[in-house]
């Protein structure tokens, strides 16, 4: 119905507003229905400036950049109508450092409610896991998974 | 209601029965190139009914079968069972632990079980429905996938929402 | 023109073989025209196999291993038709440590011949190669360039 | 021949004038995300001749002119230079170094260069035709675009194979 489509469109475009300024330390962005008077079929705008730059077309944000910004979208979905588990494949693989860190710092808004499982190359993500996962393949072409420490990660011995 | 744990047995590069124990708060999953941490991920969605091929990369779902190594056979079926803590009913079904299997055999047949009950992918599909658990486009993100979310056309990123209005 | 097509085609099926068996340290790949009566129009296909595994559609492939069989690819067609310069924008993302070193030896085949230019975020990257830029945001919205050496990286401070 | 150096000005985030130096082997560009490394990617490109804005992220080729940042204005135009050294003569120019300069204004006129004699964009694609250099797809890979090499169809990899034949 068109009521409940607003109302959940509007509680994720005031959680994308508030999101975006944490995932990016400032600036803003908004998302907005290109045509408001048929929100059913309308298409969905998304517009964002990081802090210190100037407006301009999200095709020119960089690629952690738009990693970011995508995380904040659906984040502010997740919140709107959050899933018991989320399941997020190398979502950091263009984040630098710092951006993990404030990406992990977002999850953990949603731990208390949701559980996450993150496949990740990452030490901060991994070091931020209660529990860690390795997955090998000491016999080629079977899938074996161990419970892992931090610090004896199987992370370097690939066959390729 | 928590996921408590994953089982896949022949599914894809799992060939060993395998299980994965789920807690509360953040599960990493880490290692080499190839090794099978996205397959886990494929695993989850056709636990919970998926049913392109495509959306777990393969062309049919006979790729989803374990079809063998250097040493090892092929297996003849891929099964994934899927268990959740259920004692706040947040499933419509009267189990304080709900597991869901499902099985695909060579020949193209598929089983399905609800604590290991034989049922239709149907009730699968019904048993998740409006619990928020399922193949939501915002709670599954596959690898490559974030920048999809904002490289789509303006039309094509209302799926997102859909599911979630 | 067909014959100067297919001795090209030839030449990167040939090179590709190779480079694949030694990104994946073994394993089997090729390249083959879809139609072969019909050179200038027909698809390219791809087929490649990781060392103890069986054949699999390259959908199946790990996004680890589809990035090393594009580098292949990539590199095949580089050396049959060679630039003088070649520029690579995080072409290591997807790949773990073990990998990066095997892509970064075959890189160190051409490099006699071309000059690369390589964004990354890897350390391995960075640590072969003979010059090494950062480029930063002291003033927001405005890049700056500077000569890094491999202890200074300035990695891990972004604004977002 | 060799890549000598590459500066911009007004290009993108490189609001101020600057020169990237190259070296025989591997430069390598590191920073953290957002800061202009891919930039200098697209300036590459742009100075080589490329049309297409999209190519560079861009909407409109205006897109590539700096466009201000809380404390700058914006500039009235985008300049890059790249300059090679010629003394094996594989540029057809007879010049042992050989500089290529674009500029963009914002009333969306074009100015091209090489050497500093004034000329029209289309001898500077007849100057790198045939050499190797210019917008090869398989020479200058963008970030995100590796992936495009296996996903794209049999049909679409020709693309690649085209420009080397
Ligand atoms: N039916 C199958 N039988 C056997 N092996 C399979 C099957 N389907 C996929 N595989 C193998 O699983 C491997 C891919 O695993 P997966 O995508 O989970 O890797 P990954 O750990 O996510 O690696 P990356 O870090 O590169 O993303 C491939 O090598 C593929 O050949
Ligand atoms: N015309 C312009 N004027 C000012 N800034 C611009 C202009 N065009 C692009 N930018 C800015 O340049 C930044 C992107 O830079 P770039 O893509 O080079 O980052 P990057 O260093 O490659 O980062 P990442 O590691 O995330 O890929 C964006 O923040 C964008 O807003
Ligand atoms: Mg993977
Ligand atoms: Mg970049």
């Amino acid at each position: 119905t068109i009521e409940m489509f607003m109302e959940t469109f509007q509680r994720v475009a005031d959680n994308f507003r508030v999101f975006f300024r944490r995932l990016f330390n400032g600036g803003q962005a908004r998302i907005y229905l290109l045509d408001e008077s048929d929100p059913l079929e309308s298409g969905i705008e998304v517009e964002a400036r990081p802090p210190g730059k100037k407006p301009q077309g999200i095709s020119l944000l960089s690629g952690g950049e738009q990693a970011m910004t995508a995380t904040a979208l659906l984040f502010s979905i997740f919140k709107a109508k959050p899933s018991p588990f989320c399941v997020l494949d190398e979502v950091d693989a263009a984040l630098d450092d710092a951006n993990i860190g404030r990406f992990l710092n977002l999850v953990q808004e949603f731990t208390d409610d949701s559980q996450f499982i993150i496949i990740t190359h990452s030490k901060q993500t991994m070091a931020r896991a209660n529990v860690l996962y390795g997955v090998t393949m000491p016999e080629r072409g079977v899938s074996q998974l161990v419970s892992v420490r931090f610090d004896e990660v199987p992370e370097a011995e690939s066959a390729a | 209601m928590h996921f408590k744990r994953l089982e896949m047995f022949g599914f894809k590069s799992f060939a060993d029965r395998t299980q994965v124990r789920l807690e509360q708060g953040i599960t990493a999953v880490v290692g080499p190139n190839g090794c099978g941490k996205s397959n886990i991920l494929d695993a989850v969605r056709w636990s919970l009914g998926e049913q392109s091929a495509r959306e777990m990369r393969g062309t049919h779902m006979l790729d989803l079968i374990f079809n063998g190594s250097e040493n090892r056979q092929p297996t003849g079926m891929a099964e994934v069972s899927i268990t959740f803590d259920n004692s706040d009913s947040r499933l419509p079904v009267d189990f304080a632990e709900v597991q869901v299997t499902r099985r695909l055999y060579r020949s193209g047949e598929s089983e399905y079980f609800i604590n290991k009950t034989p049922c239709r992918l149907k009730d699968i599909h019904e048993l998740f429905m409006d619990t928020g658990i399922g193949t939501n486009a915002y709670s599954m993100i596959g690898q490559g996938k974030i920048d999809m979310v904002l490289s789509s056309k303006p039309e094509d990123r209302r799926f997102l929402f859909e599911e979630a209005a």
